[in-house]
């Protein structure tokens, strides 16, 4: 298990290549689930979230989660996994995660520091896309409205925001009879 | 980032 800093590049390097995450990206931790640490299989946490890799006899399983819809995290003794709520309206959508999965050799004594952790970066971040959202509506300014909604665009394509940056985009460059950006 | 190395500290017996 690696922090921050502590990293070393070749396993940060593997992970990032692994979930094909942007060159530049920063691992801020990393936990190799491999035996000859090749990282390849491993957990890592991000400032987008917390992404997990492993490969069995040639399959690779894939998963992950971003900040910014994780709702809250809790522990599942019996299953002894870790379940992962990003909607309280939809349980399918929510994920199970067993606990060696997350961290190796993770004992039943520090589950509590990890669900601590892990649920009070969940409530510190926020959605930022929803936060634009919420500037676009607040703003009159037409060029201002423009900006914002480009910005949601171009920065959370994924997020519930996108309709209504769409939305605003092409009626602000109908009122300012900009044919082409409109088109 | 800041938020999440800080959380991730306060427990260095699991985390570091």
């Amino acid at each position: 298990v690696y922090i921050s800093k502590n990293i070393p590049s070749k396993k940060e390097h593997a992970a990032i290549k692994v979930h094909e995450l942007p060159i530049k990206s920063e691992i801020l931790w990393l936990c190799d689930r491999t035996f000859w640490g090749s990282a390849e299989d491993n957990t890592i946490i991000t400032d987008v979230g917390i992404f997990y890799h492993e490969s069995t006899f040639g399959d690779s399983f894939y998963w992950s989660i971003t900040w910014e819809k994780l709702k809250r995290v809790e522990f599942i003794e019996g299953r002894d996994s870790f379940y992962f709520i990003y909607s309280e309206e939809d349980e399918d959508q929510n994920a199970l995660l067993s606990r060696d999965s997350f961290l190796l050799n993770l004992s039943l004594e520090f589950v509590p520091h990890v669900l601590s952790a892990l649920n009070s970066i969940a409530s510190q971040i926020v959605d930022k896309a929803e936060i634009l959202l919420d500037q676009l509506f607040d703003s009159t300014d037409i060029d201002e409205q423009i900006n914002i909604s480009h910005e949601i665009i171009n920065n959370y394509p994924d997020s519930d925001s996108v309709y209504m940056a769409h939305l605003t985009l092409c009626y602000n460059y109908r009122i300012k009879e900009d044919w082409n950006n409109l088109l | 980032k800041d938020i999440i190395i800080k959380e991730l500290r306060k427990y260095p017996q699991v985390f570091d």
